[in-house]
């Protein structure tokens, strides 16, 4: 299955 | 002292209906630049980037850079109070704690003033790396919001499968009454921009998205005749609506990765 990523692990705060 | 003034409220009203259900509040960050915003959903998978340039105002002057701590679904119903073709002025004092909404007729004989409280909001402003995307898909927006639209309502899909390759852009979903595709190809005449598929692309690219997401994307296509999806692997989607050359409202989507 896949899973929801979250965009904070994409983008720097 | 903050004041812009648009020649049609509509431009308005579509930009608050395009992006209100998915951040709720969100700080209009002022500056000589132009007016953007950005704002992430409560659950932190999309992104909405907007950018309207100081040049699609006449005037516009910015004194010093300003944050408007607006509510967007009390400024989409105040913005209802405009009718489409009202000249919009918005202004606001250097620490005031409102922001002034002005619509006035073309035929300058019905002018309405409002004065929307502003609010504090603490927002966490996200770098976005400069991205290389694999592949680079433009389509007619309201082809785009139809896909999204059927696979969503015809199937009952929940994650849509976005494959690209040289031929086409392939969506596909498997919902609770089966399964389904629509793969569009890439058009071969450029004649009419706006109604043509277009295939900028490196490498072929696949990748999972929430479909709910990609349907709230789509209130955004009265704001443009086409639409832009970037993808590359495993990082986020950016679909992009253009505002002729005066802006754009940009979101961002988290894929769905395999386990």
């Amino acid at each position: 299955g896949s899973k929801q990523a979250s965009l904070m692990s994409f983008f720097k705060k | 002292m903050f004041e812009a003034r648009l020649a049609q409220s509509n431009l308005m009203k579509k930009i608050l209906d395009a992006i209100k259900d998915l951040i709720t509040e969100a700080n209009l960050e002022i500056s000589s630049g132009g007016i953007s915003l950005q704002g992430m959903d409560s659950s932190h998978v999309s992104l909405v980037a907007l950018l309207m340039r100081s040049d699609g105002f006449s005037p516009f002057r910015c004194d010093r850079n300003l944050t408007l701590g607006v509510n967007l679904q009390a400024m989409a119903k105040l913005m209802k109070c405009a009718s489409n073709d009202d000249i919009l002025t918005m202004t606001a004092e250097d620490n005031s704690d409102t922001l002034n909404l002005q619509f006035e007729s073309p035929a300058q004989d019905k002018l309405s003033e409002f004065e929307m409280k502003l609010m504090d909001i603490d927002s966490e402003h996200l770098g976005i790396p400069e991205t290389e995307y694999d592949a680079v898909i433009r389509m007619p927006s309201s082809e785009f919001q139809r896909i999204c639209r059927d696979l969503g309502a015809g199937i009952g899909g929940e994650s849509v499968t976005i494959a690209c390759t040289k031929e086409g852009v392939k969506f596909s979903v498997t919902g609770s009454v089966g399964s389904g595709s629509i793969t569009l190809k890439q058009t071969g005449s450029v004649d009419k921009p706006a109604e043509s598929v277009v295939i900028n692309m490196a490498q072929p690219v696949t990748l999972i998205f929430a479909l709910r997401y990609l349907n709230s994307f789509a209130k955004a296509t009265p704001l443009s005749e086409s639409v832009s999806l970037s993808m590359s692997r495993e990082v986020p989607l950016v679909v992009e609506y253009k505002m002729n050359d005066t802006g754009y409202v940009r979101f961002y989507l988290a894929p769905k990765l395999e386990d």
